[in-house]
């Protein structure tokens, strides 16, 4: 039996909203660990990596390693129907046709079932190496969605420069161009609002804002973005989930062809 | 002319 419960369902509910834009269908491995799912989207231009620990959870039980397959779409739309204070259990038993989602409200008066049908689906599973990054750059997540969102005004692509001045973001189109420069911050009593750059070496790459614009909808999950830079290697995204896990976005360069 | 690359250039498909 595998059986999940988490009293903040908010969480949950942000994560859906997280992977919903990039994600039609993804499978959920399950086991003594926690929750996993590693997926690309249709282009396969960029990738999900989620991890929920099995003791981030309030209660968890896993008898054995469940492939969960599910449509994303369906999932979002059941877990728009938990309230934000409401608790959720995951729950499925040994080779599962379904999930069930249960909600309970806070004095447990109310208590909602929706039953998921699993879907068979092609494991396509990418080997990521242990990479050490030339820039590690940590900055406020709100901060990163907004540059995102303003600067696709500009163009189909941003370029992210990173040097030990810091980090500098750079669009350009038809209407013109666009540049936006921060600093790295002084010690701060504010870690949420810190700009930190670690670097080795100098990185220029050049991304797709519109996958950069379906990475920030992880924003509501953490205060701070993580991004991790090397030459010709893919952008990695990362957004902490509480104390439970993580999610990763990674995003292949655009190159001068 | 900028070219999209895919993450199947940098990593391997199991």
């Amino acid at each position: 039996m595998f059986e999940a419960r988490l009293v903040q369902s908010v969480i949950l509910k942000k994560v859906l909203e997280a992977i919903k834009d990039l994600l039609t269908e993804a499978t959920f491995e399950c086991s003594d660990c926690g929750i996993q799912l590693q997926a690309m989207d249709n282009a396969h231009v960029s990738l999900v990596s989620l991890n929920l620990r099995s003791d981030g959870f309030d209660k968890y039980r896993c008898d054995r390693n469940l492939s969960m397959g599910m449509s994303v779409p369906c999932m979002s739309k059941i877990l728009r129907c938990a309230s934000s204070e409401d608790t959720v259990t995951l729950r499925a038993w040994d080779n599962p046709d379904t999930i069930v989602f249960v909600f309970e409200s806070p004095n447990r008066d109310k208590i909602s079932e929706y039953e998921m049908k699993l879907i068979n689906l092609d494991q396509e599973h990418l080997g990521i190496p242990e990479t050490l990054y030339s820039c590690v750059v940590k900055m406020p997540s709100q901060e990163f969605a907004r540059i995102c969102r303003d600067l696709s005004q500009f163009g189909d692509a941003m370029t992210i420069a990173c040097s030990k001045e810091g980090i500098k973001f750079s669009a350009a189109g038809d209407y013109g161009t666009a540049n936006v420069k921060l600093a790295q911050t002084a010690e701060t009593e504010n870690q949420e609002e810190a700009v930190v750059v670690e670097m080795k070496e100098p990185v220029k790459l050049t991304f797709s804002c519109r996958y950069l614009n379906s990475f920030v909808k992880a924003t509501p999950l953490c205060a701070q973005v993580q991004l991790s830079m090397s030459a010709e290697v893919p952008l990695v995204c990362e957004y902490q989930i509480g104390e439970i896990g993580h999610i990763r976005y990674y995003l292949a360069p655009k190159i001068d062809d | 002319e900028v070219a999209q690359l895919r993450l199947s250039s940098y990593y391997i498909m199991s």
